[in-house]
């Protein structure tokens, strides 16, 4: 039955983009213990900052997104859990030494292209692939 | 003036020390597989290489990628890049690098010498990176609208890799593309030279450079300069250059940190 709940609660939550997301019952829960959920994080690389527009044409910098967190049971409605994160989580309930919590990781990733000089003045267009953490979710 | 916008006021932004810069730099040029900074010549004492055409894919590429999380999916090619090359937009679509290439040198045999006349281009593609199969390549011209008497007519542009260079007699040449465009026509011609750009890759010795024919329809050669081709004392935005596409033989594998 926590199953089927947390189903619903997953199909409901998981199409809105993560700024959207307005936190559940199970999010105080875990706040109010002082430890944070697994959710996305963004930390902005500047080439600016790095004194690289002299190589770097675009972008001018880029959203390193990361995921960090707990992934606690009961997990919480949004994130995205595999069935064997779920599991994994109850079995941690039940024997903590036998089995670590599920881990707190991208579960869609995207590619950025960087456009760049080299030495020669050759122009170069490079797709890094799976580089942007799009969203996370416990695995 | 982004970050007070507070568009993302999540970010983290603050002045970053000597010392994490450095981490930084050296954690983004490990990524991008680059043994350090590039010093690229700074404008003007070098020609560089096609930024407009590459900015213009560059869009084109970040578009997708915003698009498409999962999958690579063909997108419109934009109009600028549009070309005689009919899969462009898969070619960019499956691309992991694209290079656009300095014209390093041009001889011509123009007007003031015996015909026929033809144009030569020279490119390095030494600095090719590793692990990575040419998919495309094309080279790109500028055509400005002809002088003289062929302003009428048909142009039959055909361009050739220089198989072997001799001293006193002509040199051999392999056809690689053919292009019929009216004299009064303007923009960017493309023409395919995939071929010779693997054979390049594969003994860059054999790279002895492109040769470029104007003819009429009776056969009669054009001075590629009267023919309205932009050379590389042209304007800037309009040099020729090369553009070559690569796709990845396997994913880049990152050290653990």
């Amino acid at each position: 039955s926590v199953r089927r709940a947390m189903k619903k609660k997953e199909r409901k939550t998981n199409d809105l983009p993560q700024s959207n997301i307005v936190s559940g019952k199970y999010d105080h829960y875990h706040e109010s213990e002082g430890r944070e959920m697994c959710k996305r994080h963004e930390l902005y690389v500047s080439f600016r900052d790095l004194e690289w527009l002299d190589w770097v044409i675009a972008p001018q910098g880029y959203a390193a997104y990361y995921c960090h967190g707990e992934c606690s049971f009961p997990l919480d409605s949004c994130m995205n859990a595999t069935n064997h994160a779920i599991l994994q989580s109850l079995v941690h309930l039940m024997k903590p030494e036998a089995a670590p919590k599920a881990c707190c990781a991208p579960t869609k990733l995207s590619a950025i292209s960087v456009l760049y000089y080299d030495n020669s003045n050759n122009v170069i267009l490079k797709k890094y692939r799976n580089m942007v953490v799009k969203s996370c979710g416990c695995h | 003036s982004f970050l007070k916008n507070h568009l993302h006021s999540s970010f983290i932004h603050r002045k970053l020390s000597g010392r994490e810069k450095k981490e930084i730099q050296r954690e983004i040029l490990s990524i991008m597989g680059l043994p350090g900074r590039p010093r690229p010549h700074s404008e003007g004492k070098l020609p560089s290489s096609a930024p407009l055409f590459m900015l213009d894919l560059y869009h084109a590429m970040a578009s997708e990628d915003e698009d498409d999380v999962s999958q690579g999916v063909s997108h419109p090619v934009p109009s600028s890049l549009s070309t005689q090359i009919p899969p462009l937009g898969t070619v960019i679509s499956e691309a992991d690098t694209v290079m656009s290439f300095v014209n390093m040198v041009e001889q011509d045999q123009d007007i003031f010498h015996q015909k026929p006349y033809w144009k030569e281009f020279k490119f390095d593609l030494t600095q090719l990176p590793k692990g990575e199969t040419v998919t495309a390549a094309e080279f790109r011209i500028y055509k400005m609208k002809s002088f003289g008497r062929s302003t009428n007519k048909t142009l039959h542009i055909s361009v050739y890799e220089i198989n072997k260079s001799h001293h006193k007699r002509e040199s051999n040449l392999f056809l690689l593309d053919v292009q019929n465009i009216a004299a009064k026509e303007e923009g960017w011609l493309a023409f395919d030279i995939t071929a010779a750009s693997n054979r390049w890759l594969l003994n860059p010795k054999y790279n002895l450079g492109l040769r470029l024919y104007i003819e009429l329809d009776g056969g009669q050669s054009v001075d590629p300069g009267l023919a309205g081709l932009v050379g590389r004392r042209g304007p800037r935005p309009k040099q020729p250059f090369l553009v070559t596409f690569f796709r990845a033989n396997q994913p880049p594998i990152r050290a653990p940190r």
